[in-house]
Parts: structure tokens; sequence; C-alpha cells
């Protein structure tokens, strides 16, 4: 028998002030859903899936809606999962319709023997097992067009890490 | 990006991490995060991660996995946090986050980044932070 424990993170990046009272209400929430979790005695796997599914639903995170935005205005989503027991792991990658990816990459891992599902094929396989898309909309913000129009309108290299640019022009970023 | 490790009641380990990517990415660009043993990893006989930050030098140091072979060769989870992220920087001048949790249920939190926006559960212990760097 385990003590059961959790750790969670929002995310590490050069965090202005403003954002600091969102997060940490954010963290505790999802704090919340994976510790009942793991208090009624569920499993690691559940308690992961509920504690992000909470922060991808949460806009104060680059993940689910509220997430940055691509070059073209989108929001398009990774995630994965992995179960310490089996060392089976599900992971998608660049989904555009799906509110928690976490929850697909959970399906990737009990219901697939592939571990990495990407684009179209990804967002098939979820519909093929009940998940009900969303348009790329629902998880569009203001917050994050203006983020991303005035990055673009400034032509400045991200910041988003270091609070200082790390490279020169935007596009030398990728 | 956020994430999450647990250690449950039988003792198994289990490890998830979800994004957005980066501002402004070039369409069908991925990061760490979804690929096993960069952005998240997890081993019953090691340990779980998950990672945070610029994906690109996560990945071509397979950082995930490599604090996991740290814990499984004897560092505790906070020394394996603080030597991947110094790695991360000394090698490739990467930023960002790592949580770890080891089999026992100890704990492993570092970045480089200027914040990291953290939480912890366990019976009798609840804790929140935002550390700064």
């Amino acid at each position: 028998m385990r003590k059961p424990t959790l750790l969670i993170h929002g995310g590490a990046w050069a965090m202005p002030d403003a954002d600091i009272a969102a997060h940490e209400n954010g963290i505790s929430n999802a704090l919340d859903a994976g510790w009942a979790v793991l208090e009624r005695g569920g499993s690691a796997v559940d308690a992961v899936q509920a504690a992000i599914t909470v922060m991808e639903d949460d806009e104060a995170f680059d993940a689910g809606r509220g997430s940055y935005l691509t070059r073209d205005g989108r929001v398009q989503l990774d995630a994965l999962m992995m179960d310490g027991k089996s060392l089976n792991a599900g992971g998608v990658g660049c989904v555009e319709r799906i509110k928690n990816p976490i929850q697909l990459a959970r399906l990737v891992l009990d219901e697939s023997p592939h571990v990495y599902f990407v684009g179209t094929g990804a967002e098939r396989f979820a519909m093929q097992h009940g998940m009900r898309p969303c348009d790329n909309m629902d998880l569009v913000i203001p917050r994050e067009q203006k983020r991303l129009y005035d990055a673009q309108a400034a032509g400045l290299g991200d910041t988003t890490f270091t609070g200082a640019p790390m490279a020169g022009p935007l596009d030398s970023h990728d | 990006t956020v994430g999450a490790t647990a250690l449950d009641a039988d003792g198994n380990l289990a490890s998830g991490t979800s994004t957005g990517g980066t501002l402004d990415k070039l369409p069908g660009r991925v990061g760490d995060s979804s690929l096993i043993g960069c952005g998240c990893y997890a081993d019953n006989e090691s340990a779980a991660t998950s990672l945070t930050g610029w994906g690109e030098p996560i990945m071509k140091l397979v950082l995930g996995k490599w604090a996991v072979d740290r814990v499984a060769a004897g560092a505790t989870p906070q020394q394996a946090a603080e030597a991947a992220i110094a790695h991360l920087h000394k090698r490739l001048g990467g930023h960002g986050g790592i949580i770890v949790m080891g089999p026992d249920g100890s704990l492993g939190l570092a970045h480089n980044t200027p914040r990291m926006a953290w939480g912890i559960a366990s019976e009798g212990r609840r804790e929140i932070g935002i550390t700064r760097n």
C-alpha cells in the first residue's frame, strides 16, 4: 500500500504578475479534481486525466481552450499520457477539433495497440470511440487572438520562456 | 503546457502532459509534450515526469526519459529535476521546467524560466506555488 501523491504543473514560462492569481486558482481546481480520484482509491492514470482535463478547460493555461494560436490563428493541440505499470502510452498531435486532448490520449492508451495518432487521423479515432468533435473556434479566445496579432505585428522573437527575445525575427523560432 | 504525475495506493505511477504549443507556431509543428520520453514518461520501476517549455531542445535531449533514467540510477527526483534543467541549458541553451515523481512518492521540481506554476496533494498535504526563478 502506497501513500497516494499528486504533483502537477501549469507551465514554466515568463508569467507576468497579472496572470499569477488565475494560475493559482487553476492549479487549485486541478489539484482538487486529481486528488479526489486518489483519495477514493482511484488509479494514477485516472487522477492524471482528471487534473489535466480541468487545466485544459481553464483559459489560464496553454492547453485546450485558451491556448496559444498557430500562425494562422487556430488552436492546435498535443497531449500524451503514460501508465507506469504497463508502460502503455497514448499520444495525440496537432488535433484541432478536440476539447480535451488528454482524454483522447487516454483512449489511444486504452483502446489501441498504438502510441501516437496525429491530425485528422487522431480526430477520426476520437469519433470512432465516441468523442464529439468541437469547432476550433470554441477553443480560441480573444486574449490569444490579441497576443498573436501583437506578436506578428511586432515581429519580435518569442519571449514566452525567457521574458526576453530568444531569437531574432519571429519566424526563426520555428 | 500543463502536466501531472501521480502515484496511487497500488503503487502505480502515471504521467500526462497537454499543450497548445508555442505562440505563432507553424501549423503541424509538434513540440516535446506529446512525444514519449520527451515531454512525458512513466515507469513504475523508476519515475514519472512531465515537462514544459521550449520543446525543440527538450526533444533533442529526450529529456523526460533522461530524468527518469537518472532516478533509476539512484538520484532523488529533486536531483534528477535539477540535473535535467541544467543539462537542457548547458547542452542546448534550452528553457523549461520539469516535475518528477519517484515510486515512493518523493518529488522533484525545477525550472529555468522566470516562473513555474505547480501543486502538490497527498494525505495531510496540499501546496500550491508559482516559483520564481
